[in-house]
């Protein structure tokens, strides 16, 4: 899965 | 964004403005693990730089300033300031053997073994961990003030909300990021503990 795509969270 | 993990966010700066506040009140940290708060300046360091490379939303850069911001001026008022009030021998809990294995399982455990990306993981597995110094400081002294209960309430509070954020995102949105999930179960299980107490007693805790 893309780990990117979480690193809107704080 | 929904609103568990907003709830969430709000009760994590709810905990880092009520403990810098009472320690700026009272002009005391007394009671207060140092160790803890250096650990938390340093998950945020390791974990927000890439504000330096990415801009999310306005939100997220104004909330992670805030929280690097806090989480220095607590550990400068702890050290500096407010040194003489420092309880330094009921602190003792060794940083070494949290900071030490989180680093090595985040070379070994990661999605992507580049810089930012280990450094994120080794912020998220150390924020799971980080508060057991102020956990171990509270059982040596048998005592926590209220105001310090409140602050673990909201702080153990936060990462409760994110894994309902989880469950949301996992349902609607079909995301999930199981390093997150999984530091984020060790971390609020950690505080069942506090959290019965403090529900239980609702004055001052002896754990």
């Amino acid at each position: 899965d893309d780990p990117s795509r979480n690193k809107d969270e704080l | 964004m929904n609103i568990f993990r907003l709830t969430g966010d709000l009760s994590h700066l709810a905990a880092i403005i009520i403990l810098l506040l009472k320690i700026w009140k009272t002009r005391s940290c007394a009671g207060i693990s140092g160790k803890s708060q250096i650990l938390f300046a340093l998950v945020f360091t390791t974990r927000y730089l890439d504000l330096l490379t990415s801009f999310i939303s306005l939100y997220n850069t104004t909330m992670k300033v805030i929280y690097i911001g806090c989480a220095y001026a607590t550990v400068y008022l702890i050290y500096m300031k407010f040194k003489a009030t420092y309880d330094g021998n009921h602190d003792s809990f060794r940083m070494e053997f949290l900071v030490v294995p989180v680093g090595g399982l985040a070379c070994l455990v990661n999605h992507d073994f580049s810089f930012l990306e280990i450094l994120w993981t080794f912020s998220i597995y150390l924020e799971s961990v980080a508060i057991l110094p102020q956990l171990f400081m509270i059982s040596k002294t048998g005592e926590a003030e209220t105001i310090t209960t409140h602050y673990l309430f909201f702080l153990g509070l936060y990462r409760a909300l994110y894994l309902f954020n989880w469950i949301w995102r996992f349902y609607f949105e079909g995301f999930f990021d199981m390093i997150a999930i999984v530091a984020g179960m060790v971390q609020t299980i950690l505080y069942c503990d506090f959290f019965y107490l403090y529900v239980t007693k609702g004055q001052g805790i002896s754990l």
